[in-house]
């Protein structure tokens, strides 16, 4: 079940970084 | 207490100051259970949950507690969808985007900062319509209001004393703004933000100098020069 949870805090992180917005662009 | 036991207890209707104890309680098991617990309570529970928060937002006249149950009851949500299952039940159920979407209120900071991360996170999801239903949530929203639809979003970003609010709305419009496949649509929401009152914030919040809000000024402004070059 490891792999299946943080899925918010993870999705939080990537946007609060940035790293989210620079993947869709590629 | 079990995941069933929490379903009971939500469905017998508690509220005020019990319904408060109950929903920490629940946030502090969604955090600590494995997925399958989750999971369990999810089946009923998600359905019950979203009737407490339509029946608080429905109030005429909230109380004290009941901005405090709500506020708890975002957290119990996001902490639902922290896992495969929960998300994609949330994202499956039109109702929560639009319940979510009624909740944000630039009254109460706290709770609307949870909530624009966690429409935010949706967005950038990835599922397939997932903006069409989103913006459909909001501009719902805004229209029992006779609002704008993204004013609410603009005027979290204008209160000055909640740095972390204008960060996650900030974070917010990029999210959207980015989301449409199609360059004109793009277009079309960004300026849409601009002219409901973000044109004129941007320079007041580019002063503030905070990293965290420098990174989507960042990426709001790279996104718009990066569609002139596409245009």
């Amino acid at each position: 079940e490891g792999d299946e949870t943080g899925v918010m805090d993870n999705l939080l992180e990537a946007l609060q970084s940035g790293a989210a917005f620079r993947d869709r662009r590629k | 207490l079990s995941s069933q036991e929490y379903v009971h207890e939500l469905r017998s209707g508690i509220s005020d100051e019990k319904l408060l104890n109950c929903l920490e309680s629940l946030r502090v098991s969604l955090t600590s259970n494995p997925v399958s617990w989750v999971n369990n309570f999810g089946h009923e529970g998600l359905g019950l949950l979203l009737d407490v928060l339509e029946k608080l937002l429905d109030k005429k006249q909230q109380e004290n507690i009941d901005k405090k149950n709500q506020y708890k009851l975002i957290q119990c949500l996001k902490a639902f969808m922290n896992n495969k299952f929960g998300l994609q039940r949330i994202l499956g159920d039109e109702r929560s985007l639009l319940l979510l979407a009624r909740a944000i209120d630039p009254k109460q900071p706290n709770m609307m900062t949870e909530i624009v991360k966690i429409l935010s996170a949706i967005c950038i999801v990835g599922e397939e319509n997932i903006l069409d239903k989103l913006l459909g949530a909001i501009t719902t929203a805004a229209e029992r209001n006779n609002r704008e639809r993204f004013s609410p979003i603009v005027e979290g970003l204008e209160n000055h004393e909640a740095l972390q609010l204008q960060v996650a709305c900030m974070q917010f419009i990029n999210a959207l703004v980015t989301s449409p496949y199609e360059l004109d649509f793009r277009i079309h929401l960004r300026n849409e933000f601009l002219r409901s009152g973000l044109k004129t914030m941007l320079p007041d919040l580019k002063e503030k100098e905070n990293d965290e809000l420098d990174i989507q000024l960042k990426v709001f402004d790279e996104n718009k020069e990066d569609d002139l070059n596409e245009l």
